[in-house]
């Protein structure tokens, strides 16, 4: 039987408010200890993801000010009830490495990561 | 039976030579659409790692001049011929989600991340 999303997943989940600095992420993100923050709108639903990945680029091209000019507005999520190996494929089809889990009302619930399917492989 | 690192490993590996700049290393991790960048020394040697997330630390602490000053020097590697499950293990307990594969002269001919090992799980 595969485990499902829920059974996998990080339910402490860290977001950051749309309207802030590319700063305020990066210190978010250095702080954390991981990759990929959700970024949320002030009722708490789901705007956009920003990345280390997308602070590197702000780097390279030298324009890193707003939260929202650098985010990826169309996020590809994941369900709490679905399958991890369907999961799994959807990281590999759009060359992601996580997926925030959220509920009907785009309410952030938790995160699924590559490194933790990749931890599934380790306890084996 | 379990794969071996070489089966699972990324070959294209690209690295960059230390000396540069992080601004130099962002747009490669930019071009490459990847986390994890191996530094090398002008024999080619392995002498560090750089990542997405060591970029957004140092725009988090407005340090971001050499790439020697901001890149890890110890770095956690996997041999070709490990199995999958040992170097998902080594992965976990680090918290880092890639591994250079080095050969016994410290030379890079490989990487291994996290997103290799869940695609595993992806074709399962
Ligand atoms: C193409 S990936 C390459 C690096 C690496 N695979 C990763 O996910 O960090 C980097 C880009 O994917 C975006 N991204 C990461 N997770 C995402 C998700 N769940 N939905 C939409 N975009 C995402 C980031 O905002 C960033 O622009
Ligand atoms: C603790 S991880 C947290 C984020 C994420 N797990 C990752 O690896 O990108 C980030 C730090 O781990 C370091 N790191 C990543 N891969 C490494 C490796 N193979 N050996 C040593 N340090 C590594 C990076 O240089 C960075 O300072």
């Amino acid at each position: 039987e595969q485990p499902t999303v829920a059974d996998v997943m990080a339910k402490r989940v860290i977001t950051i408010q749309q309207g802030l600095t590319v700063e305020n992420a990066a210190k978010v993100i250095m702080e954390g200890n991981f990759n990929h923050l959700p970024v949320v709108s002030d009722e708490d639903r789901l705007v956009g993801i920003i990345t280390a990945w997308d602070i590197a680029k702000a780097v390279a091209k030298n324009k890193r000010d707003k939260l929202d000019d650098i985010m990826t507005r169309t996020v590809v999520t994941a369900d709490a009830s679905e399958p991890i190996d369907i999961v799994a494929r959807r990281l590999e089809q759009h060359n992601i490495s996580a997926l925030p889990v959220v509920d009907k009302h785009s309410r952030v619930s938790g995160i699924i990561t590559s490194d933790d399917i990749s931890k599934l492989v380790a306890r084996r």
